[in-house]
């Protein structure tokens, strides 16, 4: 969940 | 996206600008490391991988492929086109003391031990201190030109502004993820003395020239 969502970071 | 992230991400972009017209307009690479730019470029290949594998949005999509591109795009000119200027005696950091223990650590400290995740990881922690060999060389000749210290400005105020783009996450979205934090922090620590010759010289007019 967590690790998913902090790829929409560049 | 929050106010911070999108600020940070135009930081980014205006630093990758600035740095491709410096060398294009004077025709010059001299005061550039090519090291770090080497550094970088391994930086966004290994981080966005992801762009074969899952799609975010057109924004993340594009923001990826241009710093891939003008990253290799100004490795190019340093290292072939205008390689007569490049200030390779200057430029003497050694890339494996950084790439060798963002390796390890990537395999040591990351969430899952997957390829993508672990070449993620490694690309956060090689980010972080990929500007060390541009200070050094800045260090090594005591100066920088005028140009060369706006990039410097914008590049370091990225990462700042993304940490306070984690802080508005986490307060908002519920969102944490230390690997990030951390070494953001750090990269963001790394510019300090610069951001403090920035604003005492370079912001009134004087070049930025270190204090013998």
């Amino acid at each position: 969940k967590l690790i998913k969502r902090r790829k929409d970071e560049l | 996206m929050n106010i911070f992230r999108l600020t940070g991400d135009l930081a980014h972009l205006t630093a990758i600008i600035i740095l491709l017209l410096k060398i294009w307009k004077t025709r010059s690479c001299s005061g550039i490391s090519g090291k770090s730019q080497i550094l970088f470029t391994v930086v966004y290949i290994t981080r966005y991988l992801d762009l074969f594998t899952n799609y975010i949005s057109a924004y993340n999509t594009l923001m990826k492929i241009i710093f891939v591109v003008s990253s290799l795009a100004t490795v190019f000119l340093i290292y072939f086109k205008f390689k007569a200027t490049y200030d390779r005696n200057h430029d003497t950091f050694r890339m494996e003391f950084l790439i060798i223990p963002s390796i390890i650590l990537a395999l040591l400290i990351r969430h899952e031990f997957t390829v993508m995740e672990v070449l993620w990881t490694f690309s956060i922690y090689l980010e972080a201190v990929a500007i060390l060999p541009q200070l050094f060389l800045v260090s090594k000749t005591g100066e920088a030109e005028t140009i060369t210290s706006h990039y410097l400005f914008a590049l370091g105020s990225y990462r700042g502004l993304y940490l306070l783009n984690w802080i508005w996450r986490y307060y908002f979205e519920n969102f944490l993820d230390w690997i990030s934090i951390v070494a953001g922090f750090v990269q963001t620590v790394l510019y300090c003395d610069f951001f403090y010759l920035y604003v005492t010289r370079v912001l009134h007019g004087r070049k930025l020239r270190l204090p013998a």
